[in-house]
């Protein structure tokens, strides 16, 4: 057994392989962390506490490799911040705790609701407007998502907003066309502002297994992500995937999601979550 | 692909075309990996190669000339046994309004089923009350109130501030007063681990007495479906599970940990935003699915 200081033999090392599947970091991942064990400490004695501070370095350290540069706006811009996701992952709301982070920090924030689609999702939008003193900008039902874009970052030029969310519909990576209403809602904010999204950040629900590496891949080849937020870590779920993504990728993970309301926020702490999924 | 994996496993490890165990352990661990990219929880992955290798074993796959066909077929068979059970028809008894309550985790697509769900009763015959149970989520009340005018369905809204119990048993009495005969009930998503949202359920159940609690996954989950299926197993007691927003390319892994935590049926399959993109839920179509 590993905690009496012997070696890491094949049943120690499934036994840390599933740990970390469990925690769906994927099998690609858990194999390159148990390659990199073995080559650390061979067959050698070795105890518990070493392999979990081996391991929460090299994860912590694939996540660091991501990280970016907070993202600000131009000077006398607004900074504008595009969320998108497949469906129910928690961008809405993942929006309202972002525009309290801001207004807390004495911005003016606009929200723009560029879900035209879904039954109310503009309504929602206005809610989390009102409990985080923010500005709100919303389209009809059925109405052009890129034209609610275009009309808020006017809005936000007009009124020296310092910031801009912009809300698009949940969609599913592979529908090419609703895929491209998001290339198109990016082409908009860039047509009114150059530098217009500052940051497009792809939500990503902690429940979601190696689909989620698939979405990643997908909305950045359309879109160019500047980052993650990792929903619902609040549940058992430890959102593992995002190392895989951070491989991959090299997208990081700006904030986690810990709740529904609208404090449940936190920036990224890679230590911290590494540590995390180990369990 | 499986298949293909499979053919490199029985390539002859001697090279004089004798196979031996080591080929089937090589094949297993190929199983194994594709459950787990597949999403399905690593225990749950387990036991079913265990149960695989059994049946090569007892079939004498080695002996096969087309092994590696063979174990494919065994696997499928295996995969699809396992996701399918007996199809439990999904059916309301005629009489009193029956109630069905929607539960599950947050976002998983519980308020959009519920109106699929109207209107395939409907569509069957059925007068259908929507009920809006949840008074947390902002709009939720009114994103079922717009799904069920959609649909000409009838919404029983809850007042601003009402308790998710009360609704319900409200929206029951006004089927009874208005000769509707199922209502449909959407309650707010929940975490399986949060004590006083759970227990919230069970006052709900005890109120209403549902003839079905169908439980509202996301087929995207991966490995925690485990603790989410079983939890609300242990709690409600569900009678069969959604699966939703398999419009996707996830594999869906989920629903091997779901059917073999709970032995639950998986009734429905929820595969668009659309209030008509719902259909009866595959076993066999599901495992060719998983297997990729
Ligand atoms: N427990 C928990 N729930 C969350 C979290 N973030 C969002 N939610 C919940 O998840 C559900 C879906 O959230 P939304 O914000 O509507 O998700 P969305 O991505 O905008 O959904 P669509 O627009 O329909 O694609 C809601 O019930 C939220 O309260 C979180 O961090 N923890
Ligand atoms: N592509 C696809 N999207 C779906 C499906 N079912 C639901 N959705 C979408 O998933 C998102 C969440 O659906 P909801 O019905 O709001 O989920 P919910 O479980 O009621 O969410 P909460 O009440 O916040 O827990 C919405 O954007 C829906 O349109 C499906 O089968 N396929
Ligand atoms: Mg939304
Ligand atoms: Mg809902």
């Amino acid at each position: 057994a590993l905690d009496r200081g012997t070696g890491l033999d094949s049943a120690a090392l499934d036994s840390i392989e599933e740990t970390l599947i469990a925690a769906d970091l994927g099998v690609e991942t858990a194999m390159h962390l148990i390659a990199g064990l073995r080559e650390r400490f061979g067959s050698g004695a070795t105890t518990e506490d070493e392999v979990r501070e081996f391991l929460a370095l090299e994860i912590e350290r694939a996540l660091q490799a991501a990280e970016t540069e907070g993202v600000q706006g131009e000077p006398g811009a607004p900074l504008v911040v595009m969320v998108a996701g497949v469906n129910g992952v928690g961008k809405t709301t993942t929006i309202g705790k972002l525009s309290r982070l801001h207004v807390d920090e004495g911005r003016s924030v606009i929200l723009a609701a560029a879900d035209t689609f879904r039954a109310a999702a503009t309504e929602q939008l206005s809610i989390w407007a009102d409990r985080s003193d923010a500005h709100f900008v919303g389209g009809q039902l059925g109405g052009d998502a890129a034209a609610v874009a275009y009309d808020a970052l006017d809005a936000a030029i007009a009124r020296s907003a310092d910031v801009l969310i912009v809300d698009t519909a949940g969609r599913l990576h592979t529908q090419k066309n609703l895929m491209q209403e998001l290339v198109k809602v990016k082409r908009v904010l860039g047509k009114r502002l150059p530098s217009a999204p500052n940051e497009l950040l792809l939500v990503i629900d902690a429940n979601t297994g190696q689909n989620a590496l698939s979405q990643a891949r997908m909305f950045d080849e359309a879109l160019g992500l500047t980052g993650l937020v990792l929903t619902k870590l609040d549940g058992t779920a430890r959102g593992g995937i995002v190392v895989a993504i951070a491989r991959e990728l090299a997208i990081p993970v700006r904030f986690v999601g810990t709740g529904e309301a609208i404090d449940d926020i936190e920036p990224f702490d890679s230590s911290e979550f590494a540590k995390g999924l180990l369990g | 692909q499986l298949s293909e994996r499979f053919q490199s496993a029985f390539r002859s490890l001697t090279g004089r075309g004798r196979l031996s165990e080591a080929n089937i352990e090589e094949a297993l661990r190929e199983v194994r990996r594709a459950l787990l990219e597949a999403d399905v929880n690593f225990k749950v992955a387990r036991g079913f190669v265990e149960d695989v290798k059994a049946r090569a074993i007892g079939e004498d796959v080695l002996k096969s000339v087309t092994p590696g066909q063979q174990m494919i077929k065994i696997v499928h068979e295996e995969l699809a046994a396992l996701l399918g059970g007996r199809a439990d028809t999904f059916r309301i008894p005629s009489g009193a309004p029956a109630v069905v309550m929607v539960v599950g985790l947050q976002g998983s697509g519980k308020t959009t089923f519920c109106a699929k769900l109207a209107s395939y009763l409907r569509q069957r015959g059925k007068s259908p009350l929507l009920a809006a149970a949840d008074t947390y989520r902002p709009a939720a009340q009114d994103q079922l109130a717009t799904l069920g005018g959609q649909l000409g369905v009838p919404v029983h809204v809850g007042e601003a501030g009402a308790d998710p119990v009360g609704i319900a048993s409200t929206a029951l009495r006004e089927a009874r007063e208005t000769g509707l005969d199922v209502v449909i009930l959407d309650t707010a998503g929940r975490l399986h681990v949060d004590e006083d949202m759970m227990s919230e359920l069970d006052r709900i159940r005890e109120a209403t007495k549902p003839v079905e609690i169908l439980l509202v996954l996301d087929s995207m989950t991966g490995q925690d479906a485990v603790n989410v299926a079983s939890e609300f197993a242990g709690r409600l007691d569900f009678s069969g599970a959604v699966l939703t927003k398999l419009d996707g390319d996830t594999r869906g892994g989920a629903a091997v940990s779901l059917r073999a935590v709970t032995g639950k049926p998986i009734k429905f399959a929820g595969v668009g935003e659309k209030l008509d993109a719902l259909e009866m839920f595959h076993p066999d179509r599901m495992a060719s699915r998983i297997l990729g």
